[in-house]
């Protein structure tokens, strides 16, 4: 039984895409199956893994509107993990979703049969609290919500956490904050070590331990295609994502 | 008559608010008169321009459903510009405004009656192509596009340019691309000077010289609810908002 991460945070900018790309990456490192899917139209994830999105022919377009089964859908990727790409199609889907039944379960739905065959499954959502969102919540069991150590960053974080309130009362009694990432961490400023122990005095054991620095790396790795850890191995970055995927796999 | 310029830009954390909200304070230093419009459900504008949002009599949210005439929704700010605010409450009215006559132009039609009262209008949209984005795009005569020179923020432009490019063929033909904004500039990365060029190479004369420098004065300021040049003048970034006044007004 797949255990099935979200990665959502309608603030937009906070390192969702990086997290769930380089986390994919070193879950498969250390020898797990994992499936990252892309639920943003901007289908970043996707070219992150070195996806070219314009020849998709299975996508999680296709897949929320059921054109096509999970397994059409999947995709190798360079860094040993395998992916349901998404582009700006996705954005038609979303319109589409709005009138269907059951609409925020297509998406559980539509992993059900595929979801034995991987240990994890990362969801990479878009930076707004819409219908596809609400659908990463309720097929997920844990939620990653990743959040630069900034004001507007903190200021978001209520909206998001009622967001999931509503959907553990009502479509999803299992899903649990699986746990708060600070990303692009500069321990220098003031700022950042402001709002990081604001975030430890709130939410105190739901903060990851692992902090993932600032690190131009992660920044660059995406215009090859490729995560992180395949870019360059030894930066600091590739190695918060990998110490970060040995926390999860303990929780 | 006003100009009326929207902040847009799906990808997210890209400095839309924090260029809309220095903007305006810039803007109305130099003694124009400005409102600033925030279309973002995580209300940031709002709170970055030293507003509760929890305390709303008028709203955008009003304003667009047409519970409020304008008029009602703006409130002054210690920036020296108006503003029209916003809070979570616009997630519900974005759904509502899908099922509307002439959905995309409720917010063109209730700037009708304010906007001779100022020179300039700024909208800040969310960083998703949806109802309340494309709003902003038809009440718009102008759009500025923050982009971070980065490899995802310059593979969004396309969506993006695309999505306008239907506008002008509809809504509205008088949309024009009134600039490109680099922001949080760190000119010492390969990655952000490579990406600079192109945006140069395919852009040319529609990006702005002035460039918004990586400046932490930038972050700490909306956590006073200030914008930068209330909180520290003299910093690089207040100078850069400033400069870019200057550069807008003799466009
Ligand atoms: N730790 C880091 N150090 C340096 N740069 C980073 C780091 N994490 C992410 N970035 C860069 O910052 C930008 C934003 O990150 P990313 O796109 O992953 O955020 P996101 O939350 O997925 O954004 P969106 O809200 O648009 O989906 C990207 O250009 C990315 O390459
Ligand atoms: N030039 C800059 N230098 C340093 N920090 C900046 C700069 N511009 C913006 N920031 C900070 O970066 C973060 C992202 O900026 P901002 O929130 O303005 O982007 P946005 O595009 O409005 O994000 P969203 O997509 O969530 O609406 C904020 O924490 C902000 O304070
Ligand atoms: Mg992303
Ligand atoms: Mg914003």
């Amino acid at each position: 039984m797949a255990k099935i991460l979200g990665f959502a945070n309608q603030k937009g900018g906070v390192g969702k895409t990086t997290s769930c790309v380089n986390l994919a990456a070193s879950l498969a490192a250390i020898g797990k199956k994992v499936l990252l899917i892309d639920l943003d139209p901007q289908g970043n994830a996707t070219t992150g893994s070195g996806i070219d999105k314009s020849e998709l022919l299975g996508s999680t377009n296709a897949l929320l509107l059921g054109d096509n089964a999970a397994a059409e859908c999947i995709l190798p990727t360079p860094g040993g993990y395998d992916i349901i790409p998404a582009n700006h199609e996705l954005t038609q889907s979303e319109l589409e979703l709005l009138s269907m039944e059951q609409r925020e379960f297509r998406l559980a739905q539509a992993l059900a049969s595929i979801e034995d065959q991987y240990d994890y499954v990362l969801i990479d959502c878009p930076p707004t609290l819409n219908m596809l969102t609400v659908n990463a919540l309720v097929a997920a069991q844990g939620l990653i919500i990743p959040v630069q150590c900034e004001f507007y960053a903190l200021e978001g974080l209520t909206a998001l956490l009622n967001t999931v309130a509503q959907i553990q009362a009502s479509a999803n009694p299992k899903l649990e904050i699986f746990g708060i990432l600070r990303t692009m961490f500069d321990g220098r400023t003031a700022l950042t070590t402001e709002v990081s122990s604001q975030l430890l005095a709130n939410f105190s054991n739901k903060v990851f331990s692992t902090v993932i620095p600032r690190n131009i790396r992660l920044a660059e790795a995406p215009s090859y295609g490729l995560p992180a850890l395949l870019y360059d191995a030894a930066a600091a970055g590739s190695r918060a994502y990998q110490a970060l995927a040995e926390e999860i796999i303990e929780r």
